[in-house]
């Protein structure tokens, strides 16, 4: 995450890190007691899910809970490589048990409509800017929601943001995800303090780059596949 | 007869300052065993969670209230809850009272059952009584004609859980994060 802060404890209880030999590749929502939702891209090179670790908590280093994954469930459109249908869940051996440390985030009906503007979270434990060091605490940024046809203009991504997917950031640049921050959450929260899981942190270029905002999975796109395959 | 010589008063040898010293160790000693009794005796709490059933035979079930974060369902539970923390902080449990939380709803013939998880604070040595205290306390209240909701005669009474199972259940709504900082909006 590019110019954000650390978490504070619980702000984000729904957040994972994949980890393979203890190294963190990827981060995850936990959407039920037993699924994460993420990219699909986190599994190009490691496609066997007894090589991940799933962790939860706000620090790497000393994690509230570990778990191994049973099964990946990729988007069947999904091309390595290509951003579409960048979008992947992730069945857990066993069930976690919730407290205040580990919740999991609510998913939008496919009908819910985000504003641009709309003020967001995105989280993550990726690099601190581009090629920049890898954080041990949990990080946030507030973003705001960018319009699909802003984002297709030539001179930001030239028409590359298909329906599916979700462009928040800043044209400015700075505040940003990062790489390591893929799979990860971007959410919205509605008057009640109630979260909702509106991106999964997807592609970009760069980041924090000026004209060159974040791209998120849009998970309203997905909602019929999400709940074909976890029943959530 | 010899007179046996009086001895001569041994002369005290200790010193004020030893004197001193020593009555303040045996009242440092006295404190530190009272307070460590009344610590352990009154203060030494656990959390107990009980499950409870409630009637409202007012409300008919709506599959809207299955609908998770539907506007019906966390109006309904927020009023719940808050008709359980009105009786308790109302009562001889204040102290021990810590919250109450819908968890689920159930269509009834009688109209809407609600199952709910209340979380106290209980000295070790006193739970039995407590909990038949809180028992008493729901009864009598919901009795009183002017309260919508009722026992549930087919669990009329509390029932524990454990720890580990009722946080869960607790903490299983979702989307329940960062509390948004009223000045950002």
């Amino acid at each position: 995450i590019a110019d954000g802060k650390p978490a504070d404890k619980a702000s984000w209880p729904w957040q994972s890190s994949l980890q393979v030999d203890g190294v963190h590749l990827c981060g995850a929502s936990l959407i039920g007691s037993q699924w994460l939702l993420t990219s699909a891209h986190c599994f190009d090179t490691y496609k066997n899910p007894k090589l991940w670790t799933v962790s939860f908590g706000t620090t790497l280093s000393r994690p509230l809970m570990t778990r191994k994954m049973a099964s990946i469930i990729i988007h069947e459109n999904y091309a390595a490589h290509k951003h579409d249908d960048d979008i992947a869940v992730v069945k857990l051996v066993s069930p976690v048990l919730f407290s205040e440390n580990l919740r999991r985030v609510c998913l939008p009906d496919a009908t819910f409509q985000v504003l641009p503007k709309s003020k967001v979270f995105v989280t993550g434990w990726g690099a601190l800017r581009a090629n920049g060091p890898f954080p041990n605490s949990l990080q946030e940024v507030e973003i705001e929601i960018i319009s699909n046809d802003v984002c297709n203009q030539v001179n930001v991504y030239g028409g590359a943001i298909s329906s599916g997917m979700i462009c928040a950031g800043f044209l400015t640049g700075k505040l940003d995800a990062c790489e390591g921050d893929s799979g990860g959450p971007l959410v919205i929260s509605n008057d009640r303090n109630i979260w909702y899981l509106l991106g999964i942190v997807s592609w970009g270029i760069d980041c924090g780059k000026e004209n060159k905002p974040g791209i998120y999975t849009r998970v309203t796109h997905y909602r019929n596949w999400i709940k074909s395959k976890t029943n959530i | 007869m010899y007179q046996p010589g009086i001895l001569g008063r041994r002369k005290c040898s200790w010193k004020p300052w030893m004197v001193a010293l020593i009555i303040t160790a045996v009242l440092l000693a006295l404190a530190i065993i009272i307070g460590l009794l009344v610590y352990f005796l009154a203060y030494d709490q656990k959390t107990y969670y009980y499950q409870a059933s409630f009637l409202i035979p007012s409300i008919k079930y709506s599959s809207d209230l299955s609908v998770e974060q539907s506007r019906l369902r966390t109006t309904l539970k927020e009023k719940l809850s808050n008709e359980i923390d009105v009786i308790f902080q109302r009562s001889s449990l204040k102290h021990h009272y810590v919250k109450s939380q819908v968890v689920n709803f159930r269509p009834s013939n009688d109209g809407l059952k609600a199952d709910m998880l209340i979380k106290f604070q209980f000295p070790l040595n006193n739970v039995d009584t407590l909990k038949r205290q809180a028992d008493s306390i729901l009864h009598k209240k919901l009795q009183s004609t002017e309260i919508f909701l009722k026992i549930d005669i087919s669990l009329p009474y509390l029932r524990e859980m454990n720890a580990a199972q009722a946080e869960n259940i607790l903490n299983s709504d979702c989307g329940l994060g960062m509390e948004y900082p009223q000045t950002a909006r």
